[in-house]
């Protein structure tokens, strides 16, 4: 957050969250591991009285004083019964009984969405810069959730509640697991009421890609978000003894390594274990490691952990490869000692080097933070991937946002590693993932709604959506980095947020509860299953009425075609929050090289003013093609002063 | 888990409650004790969702769902951070 308020265009955030309105009275409620409320993303110097109707506490614990909370911090509370009857006693030596963040996780995501600006913010050297959370002048609320154990659905239902009552506007979950129905997904139903009462809800989409339908948190009331890169970078030079060079990252920060070249080993060959080559606990030999670089091989334990497990058996410095699970995605850690992280090509390379030359040697110097990095964003490879295995109808991940080596506030418990043997203590921590990427939205969608405040939360995540791009400013589309080629928007959904334009969309597809309801009869769900969503037994399904997924007026669409192909037709209503104006429509979709025909009926809308609704009519036609087959594309609507765009994914079953 | 029960959470239909109960909490806990002696409510959901969550063997989540205003037993997830 040092990088990614510019990154994101937002350098003129006044322009879209009024100063000293009570439009700036924004509550971004945060469900995580808690808060450090000392950390000075939290002070509440220039803020108003805390808005009128708020109900939140701050909840006094041995190490969490009532008066931790403040005009900025508004609310801290925590939940465990449901941890402790399935866990025990939390061991108060290890985490504290109160809302203090003893794991980082949620200070760090508490303050991208809404911390305060902080001069002078680093990790230990790296990513300088003034932090400042995407909207800094909303409120916070922290509701701690997570614990050493995991988290548990029964605590997270009950601070979704809690945290609705207080009078949250917005909701922020980086957090996750599996999938279910969305009766079964306690998430899911908690943010179906939530929904209802007008209140935005963005969740991680998880880290379990580059793999396909990997995703969680994916109902259609919830905004799923993915990660992508940001440009900037924190790279760290190998050279082999062999004259070879190769470019790595890390956060290193310390004494260096002599400019000498230094012995180089490969771990699998410091070790009588047949995992040695992952620098697990115990694994290395001490004699053949002693003031060498190592080079391990990423994967099972922390990455972190390797270099602690190196330094232990006295090495000199680490390089950690990827394999082929990461490939060339480069992941910067704080290392306790003189470390790299390099991708699986140059691993590899290392790797031979190492293995063919009894007399290899190599160099690490590190070079600090570079920004202007291009390209940029590109898609985390971590980042989770539709389709959505729940309802593939509904397109998701929603977007990407920046996820990736992300400078923001810290536990004072922990160190940067996170790991119970650093005692490094840091301000600010950088870290990765879709944890990151989820309270960027948080952050933003907080600022869309102070700037309108009439909008529904399916209103803003539409803005969010149709503006989003999906291609760099050359032309290229925005590239995965775990196959080196253009995303489709299995991977981004709609493509990166662009707040800028998120404010003006011109155009939203508006979702009421009505709609989701009919969205779940569509899904044959039972008036039970629908009654647990929406807590009334009358929300039924008409036996005379046909209910259509495609019916749902999402800003994406998800189309399915038998694999002898044929026909499908979605209908959308767009709701014009600009100008009078005339829109026109483009939009083509093609599976390689086998295009799948797109018309649109009418071709044209026209608005006479804000608010009025026009509906039209997709048919997508395609012909045959093997069970599995995916083809992309993107529907536009363009006026003089907007494009409202809308990705395509095709899917032949 | 530290013994044979697991927390599970129980949706209830709201405007199924009986006349004899002027609570819904009251409700919940009589449907819980119809199925179980031992198992108490940990929370009670009355805002976004209704109903109540609590340790149950599986047997006794099995014969609460044919409990009277029980809509379904969800038995409790573990999520993780991401």
């Amino acid at each position: 957050t040092t990088r990614t308020p510019e990154f994101l265009g937002l350098d003129g955030t006044d322009a879209l969250l009024p100063q000293s309105s009570t439009g700036s009275d924004v509550i971004i409620g945060v469900l995580d591991t808690g808060v450090w409320p000392e950390r000075p993303s939290y002070d509440d110097t220039g803020f108003g009285p805390v808005p009128a109707g708020w109900k939140g506490e701050c909840e006094k614990g041995n190490d969490f004083k009532s008066s931790a909370c403040n005009k900025k911090l508004i609310g801290a509370r925590f939940f465990l019964t449901g941890y402790e009857a399935a866990k025990g006693p939390v061991d108060t030596s290890k985490e504290s009984r109160s809302p203090r963040d003893n794991d980082g996780h949620g200070t760090h995501t508490s303050s991208t969405a809404a911390g305060g600006a902080v001069q002078g913010a680093d990790l230990l050297g790296y990513a300088a810069g003034t932090a400042k959370g995407m909207a800094p002048r909303a409120r916070v609320a922290t509701y701690k959730v997570c614990w050493v154990g995991g988290c548990f659905s029964s605590d997270i239902l009950k601070a979704m509640e809690v945290a609705v009552t207080d009078g949250v506007d917005v909701l922020s979950l980086s957090l996750g697991g599996g999938t279910a129905d969305y009766y079964r997904d306690s998430i899911a139903v908690g943010a179906f009421s939530a929904m209802e009462k007008g209140i935005f809800v963005s969740c991680s989409a998880g880290n379990a890609g580059p793999g396909a339908a990997t995703l969680s948190n994916g109902a259609p009331w919830i905004t799923t978000v993915g990660a992508g890169t940001i440009d900037r970078d924190f790279p760290a030079y190998v050279t082999l003894g062999n004259g070879k060079n190769y470019t790595g990252v890390s956060l290193y920060s310390g004494k260096p390594l002599p400019t000498t070249p230094v012995p180089l080993i490969y771990a699998g060959n410091a070790s009588n274990s047949s995992m040695g080559q992952l620098c697990m606990s115990g694994s290395l030999i001490p004699e053949k490691v002693a003031g060498k670089i190592v080079l391990c091989d990423r994967g099972t334990n922390a990455r972190v952990q390797k270099g602690f497990i190196v330094k232990d058996a006295g090495g000199a410095g680490m390089i950690l490869a990827n394999t082929a699970a990461n490939g060339e995605e480069l992941v910067a850690d704080a290392h306790i000692l003189p470390g790299s992280g390099v991708g699986e090509k140059a691993g590899n390379a290392i790797r031979d080097y190492a293995m063919s030359d009894p007399k290899a040697t190599a160099t690490i110097v590190f070079a600090g933070t570079k920004v202007g990095i291009q390209p940029s964003p590109v898609v985390a490879a971590f980042s989770s991937r539709g389709p959505n295995t729940v309802t593939p109808s509904v397109l998701k991940p929603d977007i990407i946002a920046p996820g990736v080596n992300i400078l923001a506030a810290w536990s004072g418990s922990v160190g940067p590693s996170g790991i119970a043997g650093d005692s490094r203590r840091v301000g600010f921590n950088i870290i990765s993932g879709t944890s990151m990427s989820c309270p960027h939205v948080s952050g933003l969608a907080a600022l869309l709604r102070a700037a309108h405040p009439e909008w529904s939360p399916a209103a803003i995540r539409s803005a969010l959506m149709t503006t989003a791009y999906n291609e760099y400013p050359n032309g290229n589309g925005i590239l995965d980095v775990a196959t080196g080629r253009p995303a489709t928007p299995l991977d981004v959904g709609a493509g990166h947020v662009d707040p800028g334009k998120a404010v003006d969309p011109g155009l939203v597809y508006d979702i009421t509860t009505a709609d989701y309801v009919d969205f779940l009869c569509a899904l044959n769900y039972g008036p039970m299953q629908i009654a647990t969503l929406t807590k009334r037994s009358s929300d039924g399904c008409a036996a005379n009425r046909t209910y259509a997924e495609s019916a749902l007026n999402y800003p994406s669409f998800a189309v399915t075609f038998p694999a002898g192909g044929g026909t499908v037709k979605h209908t959308r209503t767009v709701t014009n929050v600009g100008q009078p104006g005339t829109y026109k429509v483009a939009a083509s979709a093609a599976a390689g090289s086998t295009p799948v025909a797109v018309s649109v009926e009418p071709s044209t809308l026209s608005f006479s003013k804000a608010g009025e609704k026009q509906s039209y009519t997709v048919s997508f036609t395609a012909p045959a093609k093997p069970s599995g087959t995916n083809g992309f594309g993107r529907l536009v609507w363009s006026s003089d002063h907007h494009l409202v765009a809308s990705p395509i994914a095709a899917t032949w079953n | 888990g530290r013994d044979d029960r697991q927390t599970y959470i129980v949706h209830m239909s709201h405007s199924a409650m009986p006349n004899d109960f002027v609570e819904h909490g009251e409700w919940y806990a009589a449907s819980l004790q119809a199925v179980s002696e031992a198992a108490t409510v940990l929370y009670t959901y009355d805002t976004l969702v209704h109903g109540y969550s609590a340790r149950l063997t599986r047997a006794e989540a099995e014969a609460l769902k044919s409990q009277p205003g029980v809509l379904i037993v969800n038995p409790e997830v573990r999520y993780e951070l991401h």
